[in-house]
């Protein structure tokens, strides 16, 4: 028996909106950790790592692990069905080959609930090693977005560079090139505005800018993102949904031919 | 020419 309350039910809607472009099919496991789902896309470039804690539910039942093969588009068909402020209960009963979502308004005066099949799904799981990164940034991600949408007007690859100058983010196209540079600013009034760099060694990587807007459909979850780097690693971008946990995006990088 | 490289070679299945 599975039964996970959440009171803020739009953040399962705003998580399914930013992974569903990017992977079709995916497990979701349930432990007693919380609710998870690692994935990847179809060319194995990009990887989405999502945990949302135990605690973070107002209830939370899993007797024992799941794993819940769903398809990620119908899910969010269903989750659209969710009101803004509803609660969404997600169920489904050991053995069963369905899940429930349930949607409750907040004064209870509706209740709905939406059955939708599960599916058999063959992942592959990837361990992820702790690493050292050669650079950190975090900044506002209304402001990655921004850069990221505006470059790929331009050019179809980013070269993310760190320097103790700042961020670089950089493109070059057809019609000419581009270069936007975010220096440390922790000056500003409020914590989430400020964009910080923390540089172990300058580091520079080119990555698809198509992967980079994908991952920015995460933005409603967070007011700031984390970017690390490593000559040797996958860019990881992060997202922390409050309280409950993350939607990290791993990419690997284009290299010299 | 910069060639898109995948996940494999950075972390192991597991």
């Amino acid at each position: 028996m599975l039964e996970l309350r959440l009171v803020q039910g739009n953040l399962l809607k705003k998580v399914l909106e930013a992974v569903k472009d990017l992977v079709t099919d995916a497990n979701f496991d349930c432990s007693s950790t919380g609710f998870s789902l690692q994935a990847m896309d179809s060319s194995h470039v990009a990887l989405v790592a999502l945990l949302l804690r135990s605690e973070g539910f107002e209830h939370y039942r899993c007797d024992r692990n799941v794993s819940m093969g769903m398809n990620l588009n119908n899910m969010a068909k269903m989750l659209k069905c969710a009101g803004n402020d509803d609660i969404v209960t997600i169920k489904a009963d050991d053995g069963s080959d369905t899940v429930t979502f349930m949607f409750e308004s907040p004064n209870q005066d509706k209740i709905a609930d939406f059955e939708m099949k599960l599916m058999d799904i063959d992942s592959e799981h990837l361990g992820i090693p702790e690493a050292e990164y050669h650079a950190i940034v975090r900044m506002p991600s209304s402001e990655f977005a921004r850069i990221c949408k505006d470059l790929s007007s331009i050019g179809d690859t980013v070269v993310i560079s760190v320097t103790k100058e700042g961020v670089k983010f950089s493109t070059r196209g057809d019609i000419g090139n581009a270069n936007v540079v975010c220096r440390q600013n922790t000056t500003v009034d409020k914590p989430e505005e400020s964009t910080t760099i923390e540089m172990h060694e300058p580091v520079s990587l080119t990555f698809a800018l198509r992967y980079m807007n994908s991952f920015t459909k995460a933005t409603p979850l967070s007011s700031t993102v984390t970017i690390s780097l490593s000559s040797e690693l996958p860019v990881v971008v992060e997202y922390k949904i409050a309280e409950m946990g993350y939607i990290r995006f791993y990419l690997a990088p284009k290299i010299e031919d | 020419e910069v060639k898109q490289v995948g996940l494999f070679p950075f972390f192991e299945q597991v």
